[in-house]
């Protein structure tokens, strides 16, 4: 563990915390793609399976429990509770050219050609892209309310502390690298370099997160 | 066999 791998699991449950906060106190789920959340939980899933046989350590099972059980939570609140706020029309990312080419990566490139493997390599793809239906909907909207695209900083400065993290491992644990983790890591984080850039450029200096038409 | 990879990070 390094400063900048807490600051990034920090940050990514502080996005959690801002989306549950968005949801629970606008009373809906505006602007939310339903169908990012959903390739959450599976990312989650398919690469915490390990938390049935291999023990890390109590930050790492919390947290892997935590994210299992928020973002099951998340769905079900999109599904159910706030159901009529939850407009499918506009979140038309077609997740299928997501979820083929990440199999196939998956069975392509993986540490061990073993089930467990193959979903945590399948899982490690998706997290870099699960991000694109909620952007293309921000995309086809034009704009946000300004909790969201906090929500959307958070998880954007998640995965770019992310980055700092391998480096100083490298350095430290004397060479040590993650192929997998740390290519998709740096497709992950250049998706979010232009809403970065209005975040910064807009939000940030307390204007409305709008998109030029 | 080999061992599987421990994956340590989130």
């Amino acid at each position: 563990m390094n400063l900048f791998r807490l600051l990034g699991d920090l940050s990514h449950l502080a996005s959690i915390f801002i989306l549950l906060h968005k949801i629970q106190t606008t009373r809906s789920c505006r602007g939310i793609s339903f169908k990012t959340q959903a390739l959450y939980v599976t990312v989650f899933v398919a690469r915490y399976l390990d938390l049935f046989y291999r023990y890390v350590s109590l930050y790492n099972s919390v947290m892997k429990l935590f994210f299992i059980a928020s973002s099951v939570y998340i769905l079900y609140l999109m599904k159910y509770k706030y159901r009529p706020t939850n407009d499918p029309s506009i979140d038309t990312f077609r997740i299928e050219y997501l979820l083929g080419p990440c199999v196939l990566l998956s069975l392509i490139f993986n540490y061990k050609f073993s089930v467990t493997e193959v979903l945590w390599s399948f899982s490690i793809f998706l997290e870099s892209v699960a991000i694109l239906p909620q952007l293309f909907m921000l995309q086809r909207t034009g704009e946000a309310e300004t909790i969201t695209t906090h929500y959307l900083a958070a998880l954007g400065v998640y995965r770019a502390l992310y980055i700092p993290n391998w480096i100083y491992r490298y350095i430290t644990e004397d060479g040590v690298v993650d192929p997998i983790a740390v290519t998709a890591g740096l497709v992950q984080t250049g998706l979010y370099i232009d809403f970065f850039y209005v975040y910064f450029t807009k939000v940030l200096q307390g204007q409305k997160f709008e998109l030029p038409a | 066999p080999e061992e599987e990879k421990t994956h340590d990070e989130l």
